[in-house]
């Protein structure tokens, strides 16, 4: 289950879980 | 993708992969929990929705692992403009799944951007299972390009009067490297960083070829269709489950009873 962070996001549609976050983040 | 990277395992969590008989055939993106972004022409009329399966959690298509999920589709809805004022345009998909995505590290939504983004100054990137050479080479490792935006009337200017695009379409290609969207990544998500978010702004869905850099691709433009998506993801309920229960039924219970009553003639 994932660790991140939630409502954090007013563009997400999915509820508990912040959108447009990936663990790895390109350099 | 023509001039694509391998792409690493949780860069693109939202990336979905869409298999019709067993072989990919399009790309997708997670909205939420059930409900995955598609191109409308990855579901022709003759196709059945049976035969569809998703995949999410998963970098190289031969070799499922631990993080990867597969779903079965519940319904597709498809925008009512799809073909109505071009040949590909409103080219937008809604797949609702039969069950619930587990998020983690690996698997994660993506964002949709707001209606009044600013394109100009991102940073934008494609990713997608799609063709490596106009040949038609295919490869099973996710790929991804960053793109640059191409304005509107600059794209419709190169695509001439053979092929005229609606507002509701923006285009992006790597002219100098080549660099641009192939059969396959349809569907897939052009993503822009803004504020260390990723927000999703545009679906693969044509262009003229793949390695001719004067066509760039083109793609759904998401802002566009922002109230359609959010209205339906708002008002459709999840699809009901199927769950594991002791069936009351007098059927079951005679079974049940037969059983029981021939162990004990055994015994």
């Amino acid at each position: 289950v994932s660790r991140r962070h939630p409502k954090s996001q007013a563009n997400s549609l999915s509820g508990d879980v912040a959108c447009g976050q990936p663990v790895l983040q390109g350099k | 993708l023509l001039g694509g990277e391998f792409a690493r395992d949780r860069k693109w969590p939202w990336q979905v992969s869409l298999h019709y008989s067993g072989f990919h055939i399009c790309g997708g993106s997670i909205l939420s929990a059930y409900w995955v972004l598609s191109a409308a022409h990855c579901f022709d009329r003759g196709k059945k929705l049976e035969t569809y399966d998703i995949y999410v959690g998963i970098t190289n298509l031969e070799k499922a692992n631990r993080h990867t999920q597969w779903f079965e589709i519940y319904q597709v809805i498809i925008h009512p403009t799809f073909q109505m004022y071009h040949p590909i345009g409103g080219d937008v998909a809604l797949v609702q799944l039969k069950s619930a995505i587990v998020f983690s590290d690996f698997v994660l939504p993506i964002c949709l951007p707001p209606s009044d983004l600013y394109l100009i100054n991102l940073s934008c990137w494609t990713t997608g299972w799609g063709m490596i050479s106009p040949q038609g080479e295919t490869g099973n490792e996710l790929l991804e390009a960053q793109l640059p935006l191409i304005p509107r009337f600059q794209c419709q200017l190169l695509y001439g009067l053979s092929s005229y695009l609606l507002p509701e379409m923006l285009c992006a290609a790597d002219i100098k490297t080549m660099k641009n969207v192939c059969e396959g990544d349809s569907g897939s998500p052009l993503v822009c960083k803004q504020n260390q978010t990723w927000l999703q702004i545009g679906i693969v869905s044509w262009g003229r070829g793949c390695a001719q850099p004067l066509y760039p691709g083109v793609f759904a433009n998401v802002s566009y269709f922002l109230s359609w998506i959010r209205y339906h993801l708002q008002i459709i309920p999840n699809p009901p489950q199927i769950l594991p229960s002791l069936s009351s039924s007098p059927k079951n219970t005679l079974i049940i009873f037969v059983t029981i009553m021939g162990h004990l003639l055994v015994l």
